[in-house]
């Protein structure tokens, strides 16, 4: 099982639909400061419902549509769609659309290939696939510090939830 | 329940020596510190390291990269214990000298076997250790742009 | 005593502003969040910055290599307020990407004029930049040894 | 003016008195992982009196001597020496000295030109020099990730110290 394409639609740095390959094995992204690196890792965490909006650097879900919406209906939306090559050669794809309308109102809904599912159902398809919330498998900008300055209480929290 | 507690201490742990003497040339091992009663909900999970040879240090007293390298170790070792199909990693090289990174990218050069990796680093031992590197770059007042990959 | 904290400010303000734009390529500016009653005792400094061209962000939302050339800012310009005859940094470049890391040994270089800086650095454009090394080794088992200062 | 040259005494990872003449200018110190770049600057902090033992990543100002400590006398001693160089090219030098007792007792004394003196009175010929404890012209491993987190209200209290 491997990642095999990333989708971007209006999500933080990124403007209308990007493409992003991916192949099995080792692959290193990288790039000038501020130019979207991170922001791609976000968009994994984003489609996957793996973290909060702080966990993506944001204040609130709003703030990861891309700032430059403008698409005359007054409201904007954000997509990502991760698309997984399973073990049997077949594909699997997650997808989630974020709507904000012009008052500031927002929704959220997640996709299994294409049929709307809740979040708590794609978790439980994720955890087939060895993918967990709680899992370390996605390590942020800033986790190894903050994994230094923790207490020792907070770090055995950490076996507590994996176990 | 307890039980289940020390099976993935008990695991991880194993894992956290292998890996930190890989990764540092050193021992290390999870110290768990509780009170008599065997309490866990009070427990404390402490990292003791001796890098490279040094006598036993707490990770307070350890330099910027000791610290990356043995709390990397300890990130590894619960991988390693629930293991993923894919990894993605952000700049987790970046207190390391380039003899450390050499010594990181090769490592994850061989559980990418087993594994996919997305490493976002800015180091060369790193992105020379890759298969293929995926450039972004961002023009002044434009989108995110996801240039070529090269392998 | 409000008067010398305004005045400390506008002129960490006025340094900040110099020095963001020759690091980033972009606009930042302190901002100073107080109530109506001018009580400064409650009052907040936040960073506020767009770095290249970008719009105004909060520190939070900005990428690693963003946030450290803003705190660096910060920093350089509360110096610039009271000048000390030398500086010593401690691998401040670590999350910058080499086209950053070379704005910065420049300006280094060029402060280096009017006083003494000692800067502790893994990178390649700041090692370049300097106008000598101290190399620094510490064989197993034994003490740190400081090696030949080259020119 | 500027730091002509630092004389270690068995300081953390140093041994027996290791010089380090120094330039006016622009000089980088580099090398391994833990090979002692940041003790270093411990060093500068201790001499000079800048920093808790905290903020020279010890518990307890004991910590601060090498650890081969081995003198037969049952007691360690730790020796820091910073020497300026002044405009008018004459030397000016401040010493630390650091005992420690079989029993774990401690005392620390200040030297200035070869001749003891309190803390304060060090602190305040510093000042003549342009050098305050609470400024920032010792930036630490970590400082900027520090000022990155803090929150608004500490910010500002950086600015009230310096005022
Ligand atoms: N909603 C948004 N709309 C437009 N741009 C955004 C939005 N959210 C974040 N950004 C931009 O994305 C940039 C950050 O990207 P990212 O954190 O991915 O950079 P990076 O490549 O990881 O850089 P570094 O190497 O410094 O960590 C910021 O400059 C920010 O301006
Ligand atoms: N009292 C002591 N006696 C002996 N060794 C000590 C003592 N205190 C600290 N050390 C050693 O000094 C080393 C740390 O040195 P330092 O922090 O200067 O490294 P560094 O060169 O800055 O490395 P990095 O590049 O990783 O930041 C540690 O490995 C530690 O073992
Ligand atoms: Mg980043
Ligand atoms: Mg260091």
């Amino acid at each position: 099982v491997h990642v095999k394409r990333l989708e971007l639609s209006r999500f933080k740095s990124f403007g209308q639909t990007t493409k992003i390959p991916l192949l099995p094995g080792f692959t290193v992204v990288s790039g000038p400061n501020g130019s979207g690196k991170s922001n791609i890792l976000d968009a994994l965490l984003f489609a996957l419902g793996l973290a909060s909006s702080r966990g993506m650097r944001a204040e609130r879900l709003p703030d990861l549509v891309n700032h430059n919406q403008s698409n005359g209906k007054g409201s904007a939306e954000t997509t990502v769609k991760v698309t997984f090559a399973l073990d049997d050669e077949t594909e699997w794809s997650v997808a989630r659309r974020l709507r904000v309308t012009q008052e500031g109102k927002y929704a959220s809904t997640f996709y299994i290939n294409d049929e709307t599912c809740t979040q708590s159902q794609l978790h439980e398809q994720l955890r087939q696939l060895r993918i967990y919330p709680e899992g370390y498998n996605v390590v942020l900008q800033g986790d190894v510090t903050r994994i230094i300055s923790m207490n020792g209480r907070e770090r055995r929290e950490i076996i507590d939830e994996l176990a | 329940r307890l039980e289940a507690f020390h099976e993935a201490f008990d695991a991880v742990n194993e894992n956290f020596q292998t890996i930190f003497a890989t990764l540092s040339d050193g021992d290390g091992y999870l110290q768990l510190d509780k009170s008599e009663d065997d309490d866990i909900s009070n427990a404390s999970l402490n990292l003791i390291a001796h890098p490279k040879g040094k006598p036993v240090q707490r990770l307070h007293s350890m330099s910027g990269g000791e610290k990356s390298l043995t709390a990397l170790s300890f990130i590894f070792a619960l991988q390693r214990y629930r293991p993923s199909p894919f990894y993605a990693f952000d700049e987790v090289d970046m207190f390391l000298d380039g003899a450390n990174v050499q010594r990181l990218a090769t490592m994850i050069k061989q559980q990418a076997e087993q594994a996919q990796f997305i490493v976002v680093s800015l180091r060369r031992p790193m992105i020379e250790a890759a298969a293929r590197t995926i450039g972004v770059t961002q023009a002044r007042g434009a989108y995110t742009q996801v240039l070529g990959i090269q392998l």
